[in-house]
């Protein structure tokens, strides 16, 4: 086993510190569109599970396809936040989703963090 | 702007009292800061509507709980680290206030250099916002919208702002269109 470099874990370290890699990650989407296969896509539709955009799917995991339904939720979430409704990953809208925000779902609701875990005995 | 779903408000909404967490807190601003940055923030709202905000001294029977957290704490909305999700608040009556404790929080970006500071007012004054009962809003210019990029200012509530939460409470009987920024007379 080959084992690693202590310079590459040092930029290991550094990366981890790096703000908002998960989210500035998206950049590589730029310009996708409704039929896209990309690696990742699955993330970007967990953000947008997150903030109120897409329902939980159907089948056990969010797939990485840019389909129908990803393409709506795109639509809505670029009318919500008042950008150009392209239905595309556009510059604005990558940049928009990169963007530091509030933990608040944009659909409103949320419930208590006691309600949700309420157990029944 | 946009309520929560069941438009849930405080009621009576008098006054409320606000306490910062003792155990959930940032070092590297003086507590006499974040209090002062608190009390600037909670007074734009009083301003446009018929409630006060006080400062508690008792954290824990206060009804707005504010603390500075990491990662996963129990709410089940743990924070990611630097910049992503910045803060997150509860819709009334619930009052907990949440706040990233890995941001770079800047009182002052005169002194505070980093690339990655963010205006804790502006965050404020936005969360108390969701604590009040308004949900995220889209127009960019309001303080209720979602995003607020590093090293960005906005702490002035806008028409948007105003009207909504205005709906929920009603007027401050002292509060005059007028008194918001002419930038807001022009677009009302």
């Amino acid at each position: 086993r080959i084992l690693p470099d202590p310079a590459v874990t040092v930029l290991t370290a550094t990366a981890n510190v790096s703000p908002n890699a998960a989210w500035h990650d998206f950049t590589k989407f730029l310009d996708a569109g409704k039929g896209s296969q990309l690696v990742g896509m699955s993330e970007l539709k967990k953000y947008f599970h997150r903030f109120g955009y897409l329902p939980v799917p159907d089948t056990t995991n969010f797939t990485d396809l840019f389909d129908k339904q990803f393409e709506s939720a795109l639509t809505l979430y670029q009318s919500k936040l008042s950008l150009p409704v392209t239905g595309k990953l556009d510059s604005d809208t990558i940049s928009a989703i990169t963007s530091p925000r509030c933990g608040v779902s944009d659909a409103g609701l949320r419930m208590p963090a006691a309600k949700l875990h309420t157990t029944r005995r | 702007f946009a309520y929560f779903y069941g438009k849930p408000r405080w009621a009576p909404a008098k006054s409320l009292t606000y306490a910062f967490s003792p155990n959930h807190v940032i070092s590297y601003v003086s507590s006499s800061d974040i209090e002062a940055i608190f009390h600037r923030a909670f007074s734009r709202w009083s301003a446009v509507i018929p409630v006060n905000f006080t400062k508690a001294k008792d954290y824990s029977s206060a009804d707005i709980k504010i603390g500075f957290y990491k990662g996963d704490h129990g709410d089940g909305e743990p924070f990611d680290g630097v910049l992503g999700v910045l803060a997150h608040a509860f819709s009334p009556e619930n009052g907990r206030f949440h706040l990233d404790a890995a941001e770079t929080w800047a009182v002052d970006f005169e002194s505070d250099k980093s690339k990655v500071a963010v205006d804790l007012e502006s965050v404020a004054t936005h969360e108390i916002g969701h604590v009040l009962g308004l949900a995220h809003s889209s127009v960019k210019e309001a303080v209720m919208y979602p995003s607020l990029s590093p090293r960005t200012k906005k702490v002035d509530l806008k028409m948007d702002d105003v009207e909504g939460v205005q709906a929920l409470y009603g007027s401050n009987p002292n509060f005059k269109y007028s008194s918001l920024q002419s930038e807001n007379s022009y677009n009302h």
